[in-house]
C-alpha cells in the first residue's frame, strides 16, 4: 500500500467521521442527502460481498466493516432518530436516485471482468459509487446555507477520490504496472463530478466567505 | 486477474 492510497482511505474515513460528528453533535442532518447516503449503503454492501470469502488484510477487513457500519448508522440517524429526522431537507432532496441503480446495474452486466455474481456486483458498486454523490450535489446547490461541516464532509469525500487517482498513477508506474480500467474510468468520472464543487469550495475558503453554490 | 488485483482496494 502506498501513501496516496492510505491518505485516500483516511480522508474517506475522516469525511464519514465529520458527517457523523455533525449529526451526533448538532442533532441535525440539514444539507445532507439521504438518497446519497442510501446509495452508499448499497455501494458498500455490494462491493464487500467478499468480506467473508477472501481475506486481504486485517486493515481491509476492519475498514470494510467500518464503512458498512457507519453508512448504516448515518441512514438510521436520518430516517429514525426522532430529533435528527426532523431536520432532514426532504423537499429539497429531490434527485431520483432509483434511476441511477438500473443503468449502473445494466452497465455492470455489460462491462465487467468476470461474469460471476460477485464480480458483476463489485463492478456495479464501482459504477454506482461514481454517481452516488449526485443527489448530494443537487441538494447543496439548492441550499441557501451550507454549514461548514457539510461543506467539509463533501470536500473530504472528493479529496478521497482525488487521492485514489494519484494512488493508481503511483501503482501503475512504480508498483505493479497493471491496468485496472473499470476502477480507473469510474473513479475518474467520480472525481470529475467534484470539480465544480471544489472550485467554489476553494473560492469561498480564500475569500473567507460562506460556501454557496450557484444555482 | 485484473479483478483480483483491483479488489485489494476499498
Amino acid at each position: 500500500m502506498n501513501l496516496f492510497r492510505l491518505a485516500g482511505d483516511m480522508t474517506h474515513l475522516f469525511s464519514i467521521i465529520v458527517l457523523l460528528l455533525k449529526i451526533h453533535a448538532t442533532k441535525s442532518c440539514s444539507g445532507i442527502s439521504l438518497k446519497t447516503q442510501e446509495l452508499y449503503v448499497i455501494v458498500f454492501l455490494t462491493r464487500y460481498l467478499d468480506l467473508f470469502t477472501r481475506f486481504v488484510s486485517l486493515y481491509n477487513t476492519v475498514m470494510k466493516i467500518v464503512f458498512i457500519g457507519t453508512s448504516f448508522a448515518i441512514v438510521w440517524y436520518m430516517r429514525y432518530h426522532k430529533v435528527v429526522k426532523q431536520t432532514y431537507n426532504k423537499d429539497e432532496d429531490t434527485f431520483k436516485h432509483y434511476f441511477l441503480l438500473l443503468p449502473c446495474f445494466v452497465l455492470a452486466l455489460l462491462l465487467h471482468n468476470e461474469f460471476t455474481t460477485m464480480d458483476v456486483l463489485w463492478t456495479f458498486s464501482l459504477y454506482l459509487e461514481a454517481v452516488a454523490i449526485l443527489p448530494q450535489l443537487v441538494l447543496l446547490q439548492q441550499s441557501r446555507n451550507i454549514d461548514n461541516l457539510t461543506g467539509n464532509y463533501v470536500f473530504f469525500l472528493g479529496a478521497y477520490r482525488g487521492l485514489y487517482v494519484l494512488n493508481w498513477i503511483y501503482r501503475y508506474f512504480l508498483q505493479d504496472h497493471r491496468a485496472r480500467w473499470i476502477p480507473w474510468i469510474s473513479g475518474l468520472v467520480q472525481t470529475a463530478l467534484y470539480a465544480d464543487f471544489f472550485y467554489y469550495y476553494i473560492l469561498s475558503w480564500k475569500k473567507h466567505e460562506k460556501l454557496k453554490l450557484p444555482a | 486477474t485484473e479483478t483480483q488485483a483491483a479488489k485489494d482496494e476499498l
